[in-house]
């Protein structure tokens, strides 16, 4: 899940 | 999330909006490039896949909604309703001069070669180049709208505000995306050049800018 954390910016 | 990344994202907000309401007001596209407002959508399209799949935060989500509703509406002013004021004649920028090395590229350089990353990483690439095609029109046409210029600086300054985002997040959390800061300071750097003439120019009054 870090993946998808990672890409919490827009 | 951190308060320059919220500016950021505002100011990226604040662009649209004027864009989407000059158009809507005054009833007419002129001097605004179709191509770049249709690489905006495709990049927004391309990079919010995950809408549905993961979700990060509601600020997150509705963002995303937000920036996909109002880059779709502009395109479909300038394509369908207003499409008579479309300046398809200075609109001349070949896109796909931009798309297949973005593309190559994004098949390159990737975190992983699964297609919601390649898709992304192509997003991050098509981002820092899509507003090409409003630059070059704006130099083949000579001059640029007050209004329009408004656009590039709060485009421009969300992304000066990102790159802010990127040191802070470097120092408090370690956070470091390679690809989003490069692709990033890329895009930043072809704003330079207008901000320039923003300030020089637009700002004392003088309404319309020429690029050189």
């Amino acid at each position: 899940d870090e993946e998808a954390k990672a890409k919490d910016e827009l | 999330m951190n308060i320059f990344r919220l500016a950021g994202d505002m100011s990226h907000l604040v662009a649209i909006l004027i864009l989407l309401l000059k158009i809507w007001r005054s009833r007419s596209c002129a001097g605004i490039s179709g191509k770049s407002q249709v690489l905006f959508a495709l990049v927004f399209t391309t990079r919010y896949l995950d809408l549905f799949t993961s979700f990060i935060s509601a600020y997150n989500t509705v963002m995303k909604v937000v920036f996909l509703a109002l880059s779709y509406a502009t395109v479909y002013l300038i394509y369908m309703r207003f499409r008579n004021s479309y300046d398809s004649e200075n609109d001349t920028f070949r896109v796909e001069f931009l798309l297949v090395p973005v593309i190559g590229l994004s098949f390159l350089e990737n975190y992983s070669f699964t297609p919601m990353e390649i898709l992304w990483t192509f997003s991050i690439f098509l981002e820092s180049v899509a507003i090409m095609p409003q630059l070059f029109m704006i130099t083949k046409t000579g001059e640029a709208e007050s209004i329009t210029n408004h656009y590039l600086f709060f485009l421009g300054l969300y992304r000066a505000l990102y790159i802010v985002n990127w040191v802070w997040r470097y120092h408090t959390e370690g956070f470091f995306d390679q690809i989003a800061v490069v692709s990033g300071v890329v895009q930043t750097i072809f704003y330079c050049d207008f901000f320039y003439l923003y300030v020089t120019r637009v700002l004392r009054g003088r309404g319309k800018m020429s690029l050189p």
